[in-house]
């Protein structure tokens, strides 16, 4: 499930993007 | 009260997710951060969808029997690209990043 954690990581880091 | 089944003439604009959102306690927060209201409808049942690996495709067909797959698929990825959302153990499963 590292895969899963990786995506989570990614997608809060694209949601950040988004929220700058 | 309504249930989702009695939604399904709904015009979409007025349809299931949002509406449906109230019975989940989201606490008012309805976004309206550029999404349309497919998107948000969408968001919205992974947001609340209680299973670990997340909600999928076929599930969010099922509650939203007023969208086509197409368009699901098509919410879906947007979602994804903007980091609301992120699959988890296929590309059919996901789940609200935001989700504790």
């Amino acid at each position: 499930q590292e895969r899963i954690r990786r995506n989570k990581e990614a997608a809060q880091q694209r949601l950040a993007e988004r929220c700058v | 009260g309504k249930s989702l089944m009695s939604a399904s003439r709904v015009p979409q604009s007025f349809s299931a997710g949002i509406g449906d959102m109230r019975g989940y306690g989201v606490g008012g927060s309805i976004p309206v951060n550029g999404l349309t209201a497919h998107q948000s409808q969408v968001l919205n049942l992974i947001k609340n969808c209680p299973m670990p690996e997340g909600m999928s495709l076929q599930e969010l067909k099922h509650q939203l029997h007023n969208m086509s797959m197409s368009t699901i698929k098509q919410a879906v990825e947007f979602l994804s690209s903007e980091g609301h959302i992120y699959s988890t153990v296929d590309d059919d499963h996901y789940k609200s990043t935001d989700a504790e």
